[in-house]
């Protein structure tokens, strides 16, 4: 699904070069569950950043079901990210005037649904993630940990083959975060791939993969051993 | 220090009344380190609002100092808040436009620090962080977790006498999370008060006391035996 070749991510500062990525190889195939794991600015963010074609490499090469995305046009593009990507936000990125019902809605918008069934399956992701009693509050109207449950249910909503999910659980207890893991362990075993950020070992624990990043490169790539 | 009695935060919406804080009573003694617990969406962030005095009370007394907060004058308030607390937020709340340097000296510019040495304690401060070489980025130039540290050099760079931090390592991996621990526990043996919340019962830990909360009251207060 995922072919990444000496992928690199640099920033120039004044005189000064920020490499986010240096150098990133990594294969992952379709319906796989990877978690990616390192310390806080080794690079995470901007390797989901990279996947989910919200931003473009410096240098390096980036195939997705074997087509190069550097070559893609705007088009082609947006239409990966609206229909077969769902995305997590470490920071949610929520609408902020717009309840949260109609923040769920939004990629079903995209997708082209019409308002009754939006409605509806927006009513019931919420539902799934326990804010059915919260639809109508607009993001400012949640705690923390409601926010991100509101942008744990859009990126859902549409059933995506591939969600990425940035720290999905970093504002959640333990209970809510293992009522959210439920989903995501739902989500695989229909056939989807899901690529999860955290620094908690027993989120990475859901995942059948662990790859840590160090600076900007993979640092270990372990497989859980079946059965 | 801090005696609130049955304090309640209530917000109307439509015909729906939803019960943030329902009653709380809680005493908290100078130089004491009380964790804050509880499920997502239990009212953690609004009694630390509300005991950062960001926010008033639906009802209630709270005292602080033996002083009723809600008979104080705004410029009273304002200086509490500017000289005393300092306040590790959820979502940061950094300024956008500004420095991660200039983000720090804030609290300095408020308290009527000289400019020079504003520059070096925040200076100081970030390296208390770990993050000295990132001192000139704006927070879209940061990581998740490089931010909440910015967050949390903020809170701690005029050496408050109550620091209130809400989930300052949700972003953090483990071994950033006790670099950050070990600089609120040297704030906490300088004798200042640290009011913590988390669900996360390793840095609970840290603390001498643990309040968990559910639906907006105390469901249960647990001190430490010491040694
Ligand atoms: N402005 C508001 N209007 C209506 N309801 C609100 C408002 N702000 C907060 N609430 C509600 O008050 C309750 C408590 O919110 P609070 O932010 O204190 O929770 P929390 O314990 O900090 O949760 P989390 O762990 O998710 O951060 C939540 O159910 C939330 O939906
Ligand atoms: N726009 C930018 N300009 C300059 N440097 C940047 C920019 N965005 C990110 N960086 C830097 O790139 C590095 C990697 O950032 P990234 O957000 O990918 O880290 P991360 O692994 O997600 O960290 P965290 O666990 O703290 O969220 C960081 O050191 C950060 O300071
Ligand atoms: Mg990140
Ligand atoms: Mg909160």
């Amino acid at each position: 699904l995922i072919s990444l070749r000496a992928l690199r991510k640099i920033y120039i500062m004044g005189d000064q070069e920020v490499r986010a990525l240096d150098g990133v190889d990594l294969d992952i195939q379709k319906g796989e569950f990877v978690a990616i794991m390192g310390p806080s600015g080794s690079g995470k963010s901007t390797l989901m950043n990279l996947i989910g074609c919200l931003d473009t490499p410096t240098s390096g090469s980036f195939l997705l079901n074997n087509q190069e995305v550097s070559s893609m046009d705007e088009n082609e593009l947006a239409d990966l990210r609206n229909r077969e990507i769902g995305f997590v936000f470490q920071t949610f990125n929520l609408l902020p005037r717009t309840s949260a019902l109609q923040n769920v809605e939004l990629p079903l918008v995209y997708a082209g649904v019409s308002r009754q069934e939006r409605r509806h399956r927006a009513e019931e992701t919420l539902e799934r993630v326990q804010l059915a009693d919260r639809a109508t509050h607009a993001p400012s109207e949640l705690s923390g940990g409601q926010r991100q449950r509101v942008a744990v249910a859009r990126a859902l909503v549409n059933n995506p083959s591939m969600l990425l999910a940035d720290e999905p659980t970093g504002n959640l207890d333990s209970k809510t975060s293992l009522d959210i893991m439920s989903l995501f362990s739902e989500l695989h075993q229909g056939g989807n791939t899901i690529i999860l950020v955290t620094h908690e070992p027993d989120i990475a624990a859901y995942a059948t993969r662990t790859i840590k990043l160090l600076d900007g490169r993979v640092q270990s790539d372990v497989r859980k051993s079946p059965g």
